[in-house]
C-alpha cells in the first residue's frame, strides 16, 4: 500500500492511499485503503492520515478518522495520537502504519513493523527510510 | 504556512539481510522521486490535493510497490485495485474498490470526488465510470509482474496464512 499526506502553504492538508489489497485475496475483499476513516482521512481541524497494513484491524479501529477525533477533541500531538491509536491496532492483533501531517505543520509517522517505506520532505529538504532503525 | 509532505510504501517484515541491494536501491530512489513531484507542487505553491495525487501517482507506476503495476494477485490471478482520496478543506472525499484497468486508480478516486455525487464506487461500475471519465486505461499485463506471481504461487503451494504474505512482501 502506498500514500501521502500533505500540508500546503495556504494550511490545508490532504490525504491519499492506493494498494494491491492483499495477496491471494477472495471473496471481493474490501481492506482500509478505500474506507474512508479507516485507511485515510483528512480534516484541516485536525490532520491528514494514510495507512497501510492489514486492513481489517484499522478498519475495527476506525484508525485515521480515530487519529485526528483525538487531535481536535483531546487536543494529542500527531505522533502523540498516532502511537496512541496504533498502540490499539497492535492490542487488537494488527500490525502496519500511518503517516501523518497536521495543520501546525507536524509531519510524523508511526508503525508496530519491523520496517516501513517512508519519506518526508519540507522546504528544510528530503528524508527517505526503510528499516525500524534509521 | 511551511508545506510539509509524507510518504509511505507499504510496511511489514523489512529486513537488510532479505532486501536485495539492488532493490534496496529502486525503492529508495523511488520513494525520493515521490517526494521530489509532490514537493515541486507543494514550494511552489500548490495544492495539497494535487501534491499527493501526484506523490501516489509514481509510486503507483513503480512495479516495487503493491498499488498500481507491480499490484499483488487476489487469488484467481487479477490484480484488483483499491484507493482513495481526502480533502482536508472541504472535507470531500472520494475512493474506489477492486477496480482492474485504470493506470493510475488515485486518480479515479479524485475524479469520484470531483465529478460524482458519490464517495465509493466499486467494481465494473467503477471501471465503466473510470473510461467515461476519460481516464487512462490500462490492460491486465500491465499490472502483473512476474515477482507478485511467484508471491501467490508460493502462497499457494506453501499455505502460508493471507496476512503472513501480505506482511511480508505488500
Amino acid at each position: 500500500t502506498v500514500g501521502a499526506v500533505a500540508l500546503d502553504t495556504k494550511g490545508h492538508v490532504a490525504a491519499a492511499t492506493s494498494t494491491g489489497g492483499l495477496t491471494g485475496k477472495r471473496w471481493d475483499r474490501i481492506g482500509d485503503s478505500p474506507i474512508i476513516g479507516a485507511g485515510t482521512y483528512a480534516d484541516d481541524r485536525a490532520c491528514a492520515v494514510s495507512a497501510t497494513g492489514a486492513g481489517e484491524y484499522f478498519i475495527r479501529a476506525g484508525v485515521a478518522h480515530e487519529i485526528c477525533a483525538r487531535i481536535r477533541m483531546k487536543g494529542d500531538g500527531g505522533k502523540e495520537a498516532a502511537d496512541a491509536v496504533m498502540a490499539e491496532v497492535k492490542a487488537l492483533g494488527g500490525d502496519g502504519g500511518v503517516i501523518v501531517v497536521t495543520p501546525k505543520g507536524e509531519a510524523t509517522w508511526s508503525f508496530n513493523t519491523p520496517g516501513m517505506y517512508r519519506g518526508k520532505a519540507s522546504a528544510e529538504g528530503r528524508t527517505v527510510a526503510i528499516f525500524g532503525d534509521e | 504556512t511551511d508545506w510539509k509532505l509524507v510518504i509511505h510504501g507499504g510496511a511489514g517484515v523489512i529486513e537488510r539481510s532479505r532486501l536485495k541491494p539492488e532493490q534496496e536501491k529502486e525503492i529508495r530512489a523511488a520513494l525520493d522521486l515521490a517526494l521530489q513531484t509532490g514537493s515541486k507542487i507543494l514550494a511552489s505553491g500548490g495544492d495539497s490535493l494535487d501534491a499527493v495525487e501526484a506523490a501516489v501517482k509514481v509510486l503507483e507506476n513503480d512495479p516495487n510497490f503493491n498499488a498500481g503495476r507491480g499490484a499483488v494477485f487476489t487469488y484467481d490471478g487479477t490484480n484488483e485495485m483499491d484507493s482513495a482520496i481526502m480533502d482536508g478543506e472541504t472535507r470531500n472525499a472520494g475512493a474506489v474498490a477492486g477496480v482492474t484497468a485504470t493506470k493510475n486508480p488515485i486518480s479515479l478516486a479524485r475524479a469520484v470526488m470531483e465529478d460524482s455525487p458519490h464517495v465509493m464506487l466499486s467494481g465494473e461500475g467503477a471501471n465503466q465510470f473510470s473510461k467515461e471519465q476519460g481516464l487512462e486505461q490500462a490492460p491486465p499485463e500491465y499490472f502483473a509482474t512476474p515477482e507478485r506471481r511467484r508471491q501467490l504461487d508460493e502462497l499457494k503451494a506453501r499455505k502460508l496464512s493471507w496476512f503472513d504474505v501480505d506482511l511480508k512482501y505488500g
